[in-house]
């Protein structure tokens, strides 16, 4: 039993699997495990990426929390363990690597932006996010504006009136306005295999 | 037609910003 468990963990994290499963080919998998390896030991070096590294990585500060880095973790600990493994990683990034399809990238931002997992992006999620863009851009605005944006949100995207963005409706305007999924693309991602010492 | 034609939508307005930027994984 052992034996095929150690056999399943092998092809799961096997690169001419995962090359076979996500945009990456065996050569940026190979480089995208250096990196790993690299923010995995930042401060124990057990071959997972805790959300301190995770931080680490990001801002070179353990301590620097937002809520979009936090909403990043958690989509990239697909196994909801707290921490994330190399196999969870390469198949997470694939979304952001600039050949992913822009369907991939709108369900992932979609996933991101729905706080609270219910299947809808409701009003209460895009003040959370509004407050949270304001706070880590270092901006303020009264809360009449605040709501104002809101109102627009959902004057742009709700399409039926229903009071809450499903994922149909994020799609349709995902599609006629791909520039709210810039940052789906990581350019870094391409070059992956220069990323390699 | 929009109510608020001069405002920006929320998802507008974190797309443009910095705050979902992953960029800082990969430099050294």
């Amino acid at each position: 039993m052992g034996c095929i468990c150690t056999k399943q963990q092998l092809k799961y994290d096997d690169p001419a699997v995962l090359a076979a499963e996500t945009c990456f080919n065996e050569a940026e998998i190979e480089a995208l495990h250096e990196l790993f390896r690299k923010l995995s030991s930042a401060l124990k070096d057990d071959g997972l990426i805790s959300k301190e590294e995770f931080q680490l990585g990001l801002f070179r500060n353990s301590k620097n929390q937002s809520l979009f880095s936090d909403r990043i973790f958690q989509l990239l600990d697909s196994k909801h363990d707290g921490v994330i493994e190399f196999a969870e990683f390469v198949r997470s990034l694939s979304v952001f690597h600039p050949e992913a399809p822009q369907s991939d990238k709108a369900a992932f931002a979609f996933k991101l932006y729905d706080i609270w997992e219910t299947g809808f992006i409701e009003r209460d999620e895009v003040k959370v996010l509004i407050l949270a863009f304001l706070d880590e851009s270092e901006l303020m605005l009264s809360d009449d504006i605040v709501e104002a944006i809101i109102d627009k949100t959902f004057e742009d995207v709700d399409s039926n009136g229903d009071g809450k963005i499903d994922q149909e409706e994020w799609k349709e305007f995902a599609t006629r306005n791909p520039s709210l999924l810039k940052n789906m693309t990581i350019p870094y991602l391409k070059l992956a295999t220069v990323l390699s010492p | 037609s929009p109510k608020s034609p001069n405002l920006i939508n929320a998802f507008q307005l974190i797309g443009m910003s910095s705050c979902l930027d992953l960029s800082g994984l990969f430099e050294k």
